[in-house]
């Protein structure tokens, strides 16, 4: 199946989405 | 009755794993042994999705902030970061020793790589490791087969690249079963 792949810059940027407050 | 499965919150970005953050910390002066070793270790949360990580991880200490023997352990949800659980047994880990000042920066690496599935090494990652200890820090990766050597040079190259390791850090592979012949973690 299919894999779900988040690179570091990503990730990072998803550190301050207000839904991860 | 088992409890409901934790999924990603609507509009989330599901991760390909659930993950489990532990936490433990041996007291002063006490023997490690495998009894007091499961008493010791407090899991922390459990999370599905990349908001659920960050909600938890940005509220923790940082592991370099942490004083005496503690350690955090990351590890796919039913996986116990133990070598007695089903999934450790026949495994091991690449261990790499850090010198004091690096733990935050690396732990962070290590796990926004496996979250991110930049391991390609299908289910084999159980979990990992940030160790606390007096003179250096030690991260460690688990596997799920210690003698498939395909996935275990896959891990080790990764690692390199994402700890962004200088080229003469020493890394040292270890099955479980080796450490519990010799009755050591390191």
């Amino acid at each position: 199946g299919t894999r779900i792949i988040y690179d570091r810059a990503f990730l990072m940027q998803m550190r301050n989405s207000p839904h991860a407050k | 009755s088992p409890r409901p499965i934790l999924k990603a919150g609507p509009g989330e970005h599901p991760l390909q794993f659930n993950y489990s953050i532990w936490f433990s910390r041996r007291s002063p002066g006490k023997q490690q042994n495998s009894t007091n070793y499961e008493q010791n270790i407090k899991l922390v949360g459990t999370f599905a999705s990349v908001e659920q990580f960050w909600r938890f991880y940005s509220h923790m200490v940082r592991p370099g902030d942490l004083s005496g023997h503690s350690d955090f352990h990351l590890f796919k949800e039913g996986i116990k970061p133990m070598w007695e659980d089903e999934a450790n047994k026949d495994g091991g880990k690449w261990i790499v020793r850090l010198r004091k000042g690096l733990a935050s920066r690396c732990w962070e690496n290590l796990i926004l790589a496996m979250l991110g599935e930049q391991f390609m090494v299908g289910e084999e990652i159980c979990g990992a490791v940030i160790s606390i200890r007096f003179q250096e820090d030690i991260v460690s990766v688990w596997n799920k087969t210690a003698s498939d050597h395909a996935t275990t040079t896959r891990i080790r190259d990764t690692l390199r690249r994402v700890l962004n390791l200088p080229p003469n850090t020493i890394m040292e592979y270890k099955a479980h079963q080796d450490s519990l012949k010799d009755n050591s973690s390191f």
